[in-house]
């Protein structure tokens, strides 16, 4: 990945005060301060405008700013507050937040909800299911029949929509994490607790920026 | 698990698109 030629904090677009961004999310002021380290390798692999575009972070996730992903896609959208096609440094900062192991259990299920509910209508469908099961296929190169698809579709209605309307909303979806937990298993990256680990370059960039 | 017998949340949670710990690999 490249390096952004600007070495200054605060011309990050959508830069905020480390102390306001630790006091709304899980992070410590050093953590978020690590987490600009982060941001600004993302946000300057492609395009040098110190934001990171949709090909910047699948070039992050898969190596590859092509790859084309259902659900890498709606995290970009969830991330993209805005919704100007880019996220800005505060947008990745909240974000991520909700990905801390400290994060509230709440924030990680209404936001598992949000990137499942495809069309943004306020529930989970079954075409929705069914399209995320069949990316999630496509992705695997595994192959399925369609009747054991929808029989993988069926079982999880059943079991997740109690009111029987054909789709799942908020409710339903809190009780049906609350019986598979580890649904939102992916909501928490570990990783996060040890940010400071992960970039130590934070303390060396930033006294070369006091210097200067 | 065979994917049958998964919960088809369960099965989608396990997509590389939603492995955010990524970002974090240098």
């Amino acid at each position: 990945m490249g390096c952004c030629s600007s070495k200054k904090v605060g011309r990050t677009p959508g830069y905020e005060d480390p102390t306001i961004l630790a006091s709304e999310t899980p992070f410590t002021e050093s953590e978020v301060e690590a987490l600009h380290e982060l941001y600004k390798k993302l946000s300057c692999s492609i395009i040098d405008d110190g934001l990171i575009h949709k090909e910047e972070f699948q070039l992050a996730l898969f190596r590859n700013s092509k790859r084309k992903n259902l659900f890498a896609d709606r995290i970009f959208d969830l991330f993209d507050v805005k919704r100007n096609g880019v996220v800005d440094y505060g947008e990745f900062v909240r974000s991520l937040g909700v990905f801390h192991p400290n994060a509230n259990v709440e924030d990680k299920i209404n936001f598992a909800f949000r990137l499942y509910d495809l069309r943004q209508t306020g529930y989970i469908e079954r075409e929705e299911l069914k399209e995320m099961v069949l990316a999630l296929l496509h992705e695997s190169d595994l192959i399925l029949s369609d009747d054991v698809v929808e029989t993988i579709v069926d079982k999880t209605f059943r079991d997740a929509d109690l009111k029987g309307d054909g789709k799942i909303d908020q409710e339903e979806w809190k009780e049906l994490v609350k019986k598979h937990p580890t649904l939102i298993k992916n909501m928490t990256l570990p990783y996060l607790k040890d940010i400071t680990l992960a970039f130590p370059s934070f303390v060396l960039s930033s006294e070369v920026e006091d210097i200067e | 698990a065979s994917p049958v017998t998964m919960n088809a949340f369960e099965l989608i949670s396990t997509s590389q698109g939603l492995n955010l710990g990524t970002l974090f690999e240098k």
